[in-house]
């Protein structure tokens, strides 16, 4: 596992960007806070090419095979996935939830979509989690500017296009200050 | 810069190179 700043290796395909995957757990009767956010959440390893990517992705468990309480949270090299970093405090994420069996799926198309640049939205996308609950899965797509419509809209778009779902998917749009507020997210 | 872009089909070909192995 690769850990700290990536190079890649001959032959390589270069992303565009380098990212890091993170895995989260929450322990059950753990109360939730945001001390307890971060030390719950372990780097699994960073790539900067699709080769790397490839090596890291086929080594982890599907989402639709994990259990209880858990995410995934693939995130551009040196961006913490927390809404406090300073990539992420004056951003939000979209939100879709999935049926129980679609998470695995959906997220690698959205991944997929993420790491070749699909978004078109220079260097606003910080990064996606999906998160794994009881009833239901969501994934999310995190940008850096809540405020630019513009862009949001251009994120929704593709990742409507991209998740390949029913028109009729309801997507919600949060600003990470709202989730902070209400703490609701966890 | 140029964007460094792959569409789909193209990172799910790359899947099965021996680099990725």
């Amino acid at each position: 596992v690769q850990r700290g700043p990536v190079k890649p290796s001959p032959g390589e395909h270069r992303l565009q960007y380098a990212y890091s995957l993170w895995f989260s757990r929450r322990t059950p009767g753990n109360k939730t806070s945001s001390t307890n956010y971060e030390q719950n959440i372990k780097l699994v390893g960073s790539f900067c090419s699709v080769e790397q990517f490839w090596a890291l992705y086929s080594h982890c468990v599907r989402p639709c095979d994990l259990s209880g309480h858990s995410d995934f949270h693939l995130f551009k090299e040196g961006i913490k996935p927390m809404w406090e970093h300073d990539a992420n405090k004056g951003g939000g994420k979209w939100i879709v939830r999935l049926k129980k069996g679609l998470a695995s799926r959906c997220w690698e198309n959205l991944i997929l979509a993420m790491l070749g640049e699909q978004f078109m939205v220079g260097e606003e996308i910080c990064g996606a989690v999906v998160s794994i609950r009881f009833q239901e899965d969501i994934i999310s797509i995190w940008n850096k500017t809540a405020n630019d419509q513009a862009t949001t809209n251009r994120i929704r778009d593709t990742l409507r296009r991209v998740l390949n779902l029913p028109p009729n998917t309801i997507m919600e749009y949060k600003t990470h200050n709202d989730s902070l507020k209400d703490n609701s997210s966890f | 810069g140029t964007r460094i872009i792959y569409e789909r089909n193209k990172l799910m070909q790359m899947r099965n190179s021996p680099l990725a192995r």
